[in-house]
């Protein structure tokens, strides 16, 4: 594995977004994995409707919360075409779920794996490598107050609470890093990016992760 | 909005400093994490977690390296 990889650097993932005072974070998390499976695979990267998971994914809470494996197990069933968000755009609350019946754009899943990678960071990285950019499910508690830099402490793993897009990781420097972008908008942390120390399930994230493949 | 409000988001600042000066206080290196007024300052850790802290964690099966995978 290279020391550093960062999937920004190929150009699949898209800029941060904010989900505002919204508990959408499982929605951002989920769409933002697909639209870089689909650059991935060689379309091009576009924006995916976030609003389309939170309205229409009824296993989910919406704007209340959720889960990015039952949006995933839902996305998976019933094959839903993800539309782009110019056609279904972000509104940070609950709304009517649309269908599109003749959709301009977007992807459906094709399959995805959940996996605990706690004590197994490495083979996390050989993941995120091959598959792309991951969900995780982490513990943000302490995230109130960052500002920047690498996280090392005061980070538990005990109570994940917050889903977030793992894009990328750096193992150059002294301290090794996850590179993790966020939905709280781009004038939080490091526009809009977290750094999580790589290799003790910081904030624990790599319990609960998923790639998906569209 | 009133009296109440600021009182409020008063003692959510002073109580934010206060943990902004323990969180900083294990920041040694220079690319450590910092912590400090942001835009979330104002809400008090309840209000954040209500607001932003609400995904639901499934239990992942353990990884047991690439053949399992598959």
């Amino acid at each position: 594995l290279p020391a550093k990889f960062d999937w920004r650097d190929r150009a699949v993932v898209a800029p941060v977004q904010n989900q505002q005072a919204c508990g959408s974070c499982w929605a951002f998390s989920v769409v933002g994995a697909m639209q870089a499976a689909k650059a991935i695979a060689g379309m091009p990267l576009e924006e995916l409707s976030v609003q389309q998971v939170i309205d229409c994914c009824f296993q989910n809470g919406g704007c209340n919360g959720g889960s990015p494996t039952k949006a995933l197990f839902w996305l998976q069933r019933t094959r839903i075409n993800l539309v782009p968000q110019s056609e279904y755009p972000y509104k940070a609350k609950n709304g009517m779920c649309h269908f599109f019946s003749h959709p301009k754009g977007g992807v459906a899943l094709r399959n995805f794996t959940t996996f605990d990678f706690s004590g197994q960071e490495e083979a996390m990285k050989a993941e995120l490598v091959e598959r792309g950019p991951l969900s995780a499910v982490v513990d943000a508690v302490s995230w109130q107050d960052y500002l920047g830099g690498i996280i090392q402490h005061h980070c538990s793993s005990r109570w994940p609470n917050h889903a977030v897009l793992v894009v990328g990781y750096d193992a150059t420097g002294e301290i090794p890093f996850w590179i993790v972008q966020n939905s709280w908008g781009t004038d939080w942390g490091n526009e809009g990016y977290v750094y999580v120390k790589l290799g003790s399930n910081l904030c624990g994230i790599a319990d609960s992760v998923a790639a998906v493949l569209v | 909005e009133g009296k109440g409000e600021f009182e409020s988001c008063n003692r959510c600042f002073q109580n934010a400093t206060e943990r902004h000066a323990y969180l900083n206080s294990f920041s040694t290196q220079p690319q450590s994490a910092k912590y400090g007024l942001n835009q979330f300052s104002s809400l008090s850790p309840e209000e954040f977690r209500d607001l932003y802290l609400r995904a639901i964690p499934e239990q992942a099966l353990p990884f047991f390296g690439s053949k399992t995978k598959e």
